[in-house]
């Protein structure tokens, strides 16, 4: 564990609590992308199936991941029930039509081919990484759709990328102090993922120092 | 070997 992958865990985190305190605040789910939400749910459950096999007092680190696996399990699973049924009122479904049917099966098609040995944990788990690097585009196009973005979902979504943005810098990390070799496939998805926000950062820091909302062109 | 596969992150 380095200070890149905790504070990396930690934005994650932070961008969790955002993202249900604005529903909860507002009493509404409007500017928020119920697709990227389940792409969570589905990158989510596909990829910590390990908690079945993992003995979480094995060590601290599997005790930590343990903890947050269940924590970013439970959080996704309440902001669907959220959105779809406390607040379904609120949500903005005319505008949320990014088809995530072709984003699934891309990364079905990409998990079949790349991974890393050929077992189903295996496959889920590349399928995972492949579905997390595109999850968030239903949300950046839904914000595109509506224009105006509220200060909340800006800084949930900038969190977001700030968590991704960090773990590069943990692979760097890694990479020098553990000597960690192969690891094209989390690193190369990892990095797709990092420069699918930079065009939202852009406009962030724009409309930060302009103390505006974020607006999209 | 899980170990190399980065499976020890989130």
């Amino acid at each position: 564990m380095n200070i890149f992958r905790l504070g990396g865990d930690m934005l994650h985190v932070v961008s969790i609590f955002l993202l249900l305190l604005k529903i909860q605040t507002s009493h509404s789910c409007a500017g928020l992308s119920l697709k990227t939400q389940i792409l969570y749910m589905v990158v989510f459950s596909t990829r910590y199936l390990d908690l079945f096999f993992t003995k979480p007092w094995h060590s601290a680190l599997t005790f930590y991941n343990t903890i947050m696996k269940i924590l970013f399990l439970s959080s996704s699973a309440y902001t669907i029930y959220l959105m779809q049924k406390r607040y379904k009122h609120t949500y903005d479904k005319v505008h949320d039509t990014f088809r995530i049917q072709y984003l699934i099966a891309a990364a079905a098609v990409l998990a079949l081919i790349f991974h890393l040995r050929l077992t189903v944990f295996e496959i889920l788990w590349a399928f995972s990484v492949f579905l997390e690097s595109v999850a968030i585009l239903p949300q950046l196009f839904l914000l595109q759709e509506t224009g105006e973005v509220e200060n909340i979902t800006s800084h949930y979504i900038f969190c977001l990328g700030g968590y991704r943005t960090l773990y590069i810098f943990n692979w760097v990390w890694r990479y020098f102090t553990e000597h960690r070799r192969n690891q094209w496939l989390a690193w190369g998805c990892g990095t797709v993922q990092t420069l699918i926000y930079a065009d939202f950062f852009y406009y962030y820091i724009l409309s930060r120092k302009q103390g505006k909302k974020l607006r999209l062109p | 070997e899980l170990k190399d596969e980065l499976k020890d992150e989130l």
